[in-house]
């Protein structure tokens, strides 16, 4: 039974996108099974893979419900949902329960998978909540600066109320620091910050500043095929193997 | 008659937030007497200017007309009106036209400012969308990353949308980069790109990346209330004095 993982945070820049692609990848080579969900309209992680306007998309499953199996693309790390631009439609979609959509979808295909992730938007709109719904988990990128870090209780209150209304599965998994440099004062007293108040939610493994993971992405490329012995590359592997290691999966 | 000017990219963490700011603060010490708005539900410009839960914010002014005067925070370089999280609701909001509601507003403050400063969230929502409406221009922070160009095109889009529709008035003032590293290929890459393609759009003042501009938010002062020698004051002057010459203002 595949484990359904949303990558999100409402702070913009954070590190969603980047972490779904290559958190996937990570776990792709480590033997699993990954579907990857873009169900950002503006489409960041569809676009990050090199894939230009796909015909089908997250927008067909969320708005005409469908077949969820007709908008996968199959790859070699991981399979991919990709999105479109009409997914920002869905937010003024006025469907009774419009959020447990994505829940249903995914009923049909969770056995065909060890994990899905989904990248979500920089906001608190219908699709996070229709991510989050759908969710066993939910990783939670931070930056390692004041407004992230500001924007966390605020993220985390939402968590709970999603638990309590909509999904009574939903836990967080962890929060994974990235773009850290620990060379900046600042990045570390905000982790330090951190760790004092999320204490064992923080992941142990951070990924650091690396431009190859930016790179990566300019050339469609995860970055295992673009460059597999960089910091990026171990560092998402360290976060993959820690995240087996959360759930208890050898 | 104080201009009004949007700063809005749909994509996360490209630095409207601290462009808002600080060119306001930039602004101020020019001499001009400004005014910001936070528009953006996370209130990030709020928090970043060290301001906890207001009593009056822009959510009573564009959910029940409240005089936008009594939501004004006076202050030394700049006024602000502060955001609150209740202003996430305004994207449901049904009332006709809600996207004037602003614009309605800024009739009774315009001719008290020389510039009246738009902190977007990083969605194009009715809160963007509003202050696109309620604007004479728009000012577009990029990143100079792969992800952050891409979105370009849309957002340029959606600019040319709300001209035709909602306001004849907007128009693009320039593209600022942020976060620039000139040590990096990437960057470079991607600013020789940004360049041909958005030619005399783009400003010619680049925003340099330096920590202490985020180190400045954690502490609730603006860059100049900080450290007035840093690149990231210097870079936000230069910008200041390139917007005024581009609008013939001395
Ligand atoms: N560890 C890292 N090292 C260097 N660059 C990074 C790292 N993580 C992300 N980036 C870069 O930072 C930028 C923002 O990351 P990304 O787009 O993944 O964030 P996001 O949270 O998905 O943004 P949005 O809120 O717009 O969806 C991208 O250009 C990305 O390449
Ligand atoms: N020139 C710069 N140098 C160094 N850090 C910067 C610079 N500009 C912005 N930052 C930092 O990058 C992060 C993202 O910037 P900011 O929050 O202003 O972006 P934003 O576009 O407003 O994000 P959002 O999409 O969430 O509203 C912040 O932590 C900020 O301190
Ligand atoms: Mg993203
Ligand atoms: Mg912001």
């Amino acid at each position: 039974m595949g484990v359904v993982i949303s990558v999100a945070n409402h702070k913009g820049g954070v590190g969603k996108t980047t972490t779904t692609v290559n958190l996937g990848a990570a776990l792709g080579r480590l033997g699993m099974k990954v579907l990857l969900v873009d169900a950002d309209p503006q489409a960041n992680a569809t676009r990050a893979l090199g894939l230009k306007k796909p015909e089908k998309s997250l927008y067909q499953v969320l708005a005409f419900q469908d077949d969820i199996r007709t908008a996968i693309h199959g790859g070699d790390a991981f399979d991919l949902i990709p999105s479109s631009v009409h997914l920002a439609g869905f937010e003024k979609n006025n469907d009774v329960g419009k959020e447990f959509i994505l829940q249903e979808a995914f009923a049909d295909i969770k056995d065909h998978y060890d994990f899905i992730l989904i990248d979500c938007p920089p906001s608190l709109g219908a699709l996070t909540i229709s991510a989050l719904t759908a969710s066993d988990y939910a990783v939670i990128p931070l930056q390692s600066e004041f407004l992230a870090l500001q924007g966390m209780t605020d993220f985390i209150k939402i968590l709970r109320t999603v638990k309590t209304r909509m999904n009574k599965e939903l836990d967080l998994l962890g929060i994974v620091v990235t773009q850290f440099d620990h060379r900046k004062v600042l990045h570390r007293d905000i982790y330090e910050h951190a760790l004092q108040t999320y204490g064992d939610a923080m992941f142990g493994t951070m990924i650091r500043g690396n431009v190859a993971l930016a790179e990566s992405q300019s050339v469609g490329q995860h970055i295992f095929e673009y460059d597999h012995t960089c910091n990026g590359a171990t560092d998402y592997l360290d976060l993959a193997n820690e995240i087996l290691k959360r759930l208890n999966i050898s």
